[in-house]
Formats: C-alpha cells, structure tokens, sequence
C-alpha cells in the first residue's frame, strides 16, 4: 500500500530528525 | 531547506500553541489571545531554564496586563531580550538573519504570524537548552502534523544560528 509506505517514509524522516538533533552537542558550556 | 511564509507562519503559531500546552502551564494556553501578554511564554521559559529565568526576572513581567496593550507590549519586550540574552550567553549562539518578532504586533493586535515568529524563538531554546531531550522527546510524541511544522521551525532556526 502506497499510502502505508509514504506514512512509514514520513514517520522514519521525524524520528531521523528528533534523533540527530539529540544527539546534537549543546551549545551551553555546562 | 523548507521555508515559512506567511500562510504557513499562522500554521506554525498553531503547532506551536500545541507545543506550549505539554509544559503543563497554569496560565491558560490555548488560543492566541491568551499569550499576547507575555506571561505564558515567560512562565515557559522559566520551566526550560530556572537558573538563567529566575523568579527575579519573571518578577518584571506585569501578571495583570487586561487589555492594556501597552502594558503587554512591555511584557513581550522583556521576553524577547530575555530569549536574545539566553541564546547569547548560555547557548553561544546567534540567530542572524532571522525576522524577530513584532511584539507591536503581537501586544496590539494578537497577530498570530508575529506570534509564531516569537514561539519559534522559545522552542529554539527549549531544543538546545540542557534539558533539550526532556523536550524534544515531547515534541517527538505530539501528532505527525505537529511534528512536521515544529521540524521546519527547527531547520529554519538551524540555518540561522551562528556560533
């Protein structure tokens, strides 16, 4: 199903950027 | 990289009052006219760093505005700075070329766009404050549509910040 793929393309694209930015080092110095 | 215009800026201000409502809030959060006094966005970012917005500095923000847009606008000036002052000095970082808020907008007329522009700034705190998984793991559990704008916001602030 297209449709489901899309969604699963669309969740895995969030989930891709949340985490990145988690793992992002902060820019405070503590 | 995804740009906001105007249409979707009033969408952002959407997503984002959605975003403001998980801090849990006593003050009310749930239309545009309930933040034009500034109070919910200071309330917010006292929860996204107590040590840098202390109750000192939340002391200043007036809590009984009414309908005095002059008061509120005084209000929105004090959390703008306090936002520009935290990136600054706790975040060490800059946001250049980055449209501020017209918090005359905002305070006069509950523009919802200006609005947006401001809660765009706050979350830009909250993802990169100390406590950032506490909140990006929250945004991470608000509906897809929601996500979506408060990613855009995130890249646009992204492509912004300046060390």
């Amino acid at each position: 199903d297209p449709n489901m793929k899309g969604a699963a393309a669309n969740e895995g694209v969030l989930a891709n950027f949340f985490n990145s930015l988690l793992s992002k080092k902060t820019g405070s110095p503590g | 990289m995804s740009t906001l215009n105007s249409v979707d800026r009033v969408e952002l201000c959407d997503s984002l009052l959605t975003w403001i409502q998980t801090f849990g809030l006593e003050a009310p959060c749930r239309t545009v006219d309930d933040l034009t006094s500034g109070i919910v966005m200071a309330q917010a970012l006292q929860k996204i760093d107590i040590v840098y917005f202390t109750d000192n500095w939340i002391s200043r923000i007036k809590p009984e505005v009414g309908d005095n847009w002059r008061l509120k606008i005084s209000n929105l000036k004090k959390v703008l700075k306090g936002i520009l002052d935290y990136n600054q000095e706790v975040l060490q970082q800059q946001i250049n070329d980055f449209t501020l808020p017209d918090i005359n907008l905002i305070g006069e007329h509950s523009d919802a766009a200006e609005l947006g522009r401001m809660l765009q700034l706050i979350l830009g705190c909250a993802v990169n404050c100390e406590q950032k998984q506490e909140y990006i793991q929250t945004i991470m559990m608000l509906e897809e549509s929601v996500q979506h704008v408060v990613m855009t916001a995130i890249q646009e602030l992204m492509s912004k910040e300046c060390p």
